[in-house]
């Protein structure tokens, strides 16, 4: 889930 | 997506428009960096790979690929279209002396030993540092046109306002990545003394140009 909201950033 | 996530992806998005714009218009890329920018390219194609492999939201992926479009654009436009105005002379920054330490740093520390996980490291460790070939090249020449001092202004604010949103997101998501904070104040660091000037002279009108 982390990683998701990691990938959002740009 | 917060306030300051918001005004910091415009203000990255202005920048690269600044830039590309800048070239077009004077049909010249005399005093910026390629180096800066073929980095800064690398730095895009290796942490936007999650576009093949996941999909996250329209404006994350139309932002991610319009980022990466443009970095290879502005690459073109001063080592092939505008070649004859490139300053090669002055962007003499040794890149190897960043890509490899970068590179090292990123296979040491990093979320997960795995090719995606490391290039994504890589590209966060790589971008806090890309601007140095340009701002080597300012400090070398001792000057930088007013508009080149813009698009400098809005690379620098959108990872300063990338800080306000991590703290943000740490209070009110519980959320934090120690490698793109830790990387994201080095970067900001970087760009300290170009705000100060940015502020002092530039905004008051005069050009940017450096004590002998």
């Amino acid at each position: 889930e982390d990683e998701d909201k990691r990938k959002d950033e740009l | 997506m917060n306030i300051f996530r918001g005004i910091a992806d415009f203000s990255h998005l202005a920048a690269i428009i600044i830039l590309l714009h800048k070239i077009w218009k004077s049909r010249s890329c005399a005093g910026i960096s390629g180096k800066s920018q073929i980095l800064f390219a690398i730095v895009f194609t290796t942490r936007y790979l999650d576009l093949l492999t996941s999909f996250i939201s329209l404006y994350n992926t139309s932002m991610k690929v319009i980022y990466i479009s443009c970095s290879y654009a502005t690459v073109y436009l001063i080592y092939m279209k505008f070649r004859a105005t490139y300053d090669g002379n002055h962007d003499s920054f040794r890149v190897e002396f960043l890509v490899v330490p970068v590179g090292g740093l990123a296979v040491l520390i990093n979320h997960d030993f795995a090719l995606l996980e490391i290039l994504w490291t890589f590209s966060i460790y790589l971008e806090s540092v890309a601007i140095l070939p340009q701002l080597f090249m300012i400090s070398k020449t001792g000057e930088a046109e007013t508009i080149t001092t813009h698009y400098l202004f809005c690379l620098g604010l959108y990872r300063a306002l990338y800080l306000f949103n991590w703290i943000w997101r740490f209070y009110f998501e519980g959320f934090f990545d120690m490698i793109a904070i830790v990387a994201g104040l080095v970067q900001t660091v970087l760009y300290c003394d170009f705000f100060y000037l940015y502020v002092t002279k530039v905004l008051k009108g005069k050009k940017l140009s450096l004590p002998a």
